[in-house]
């Protein structure tokens, strides 16, 4: 059975914290 | 000199702050802040034309509208919000974003994404607030997860961080957490900071430059 991915890691990838949004045009 | 006089009575918004002065505290070069100027400048007209962002107009960035609230934006906006008065300045922003350049220390993205995570400011993050991120997190991806599983992530990240066991992460736990999941820090990092001038050219500083 694969390892669970970590909270933290999983959270990193919500939109609301990727600021690079910020960056497209 | 006419010219001269005329940058000199371009208008600036509140909150404007000498470039050379946010280059010398940041991870930016002085071309690299005025280029974070023309960004900043089309954020903070976008609603609200007041040359400061607003909640909404970092919002509408992030997602393409303005409505509803997302947790971790809110937590984001709030610590860029350095004065907490509830909008973010050019110096609050070009200071704060600084932390997510990819050459900016590894520990200053560590105390940040603490604090970020720390929803309730109590200085520890707290299991509660963990599992409250995970189901914010699922709930605006869409995602489905039994509760159990949840539980199952929650309580095996959980386990692995708070070594000392007492039911809260403490900021001494949290940097040994991340040096060894490295990959919890993945949004601490915008490679778009590093090319920031080709995104967002900015004219302003030549005829600065001639002052």
């Amino acid at each position: 059975r694969p390892a669970l991915m970590n909270a933290f890691e999983l959270i990193s990838t919500s939109q609301g914290l990727n600021l690079g949004t910020l960056f497209e045009k | 000199m006419g010219c001269a006089s005329s940058s000199k009575r371009r208008r600036r918004a509140p909150g404007y702050e000498d470039p050379a002065v946010l280059a010398a505290q940041t991870s930016f070069t002085v071309n690299e802040v005025e280029a974070l100027y023309e960004l900043y400048k089309k954020l903070s007209f976008s609603i609200i034309k007041d040359g400061l962002i607003h909640k909404e107009e970092f919002q509408l960035a992030l997602f393409r509208t303005s409505k509803g609230a997302n947790l971790f934006a809110d937590r984001v906006f709030d610590l860029f919000d350095l004065k907490r008065n509830g909008v973010i300045e050019f110096g609050e922003f070009v200071r704060s974003l600084s932390i997510f350049h990819p050459k900016a220390s590894e520990s200053d993205k560590t105390k940040f994404a603490f604090k970020l995570y720390d929803l309730r400011g109590t200085g520890y993050i707290e299991k509660e607030e963990l599992r409250e991120m995970v189901l914010a997190l699922l709930d605006e991806s869409d995602l489905c997860l039994s509760e159990s599983a949840v539980e199952e992530i929650v309580d095996s990240t959980f386990n692995q961080a708070d070594t000392n066991g007492d039911g809260r992460i403490d900021p001494r736990e949290w940097e040994e957490f991340v040096k060894k999941n490295p990959a919890s820090l993945r949004n601490m990092s915008l490679p778009y900071l590093q090319d920031i001038t080709t995104a967002f050219p900015s004219f302003v500083m030549h005829s600065e430059v001639e002052d």
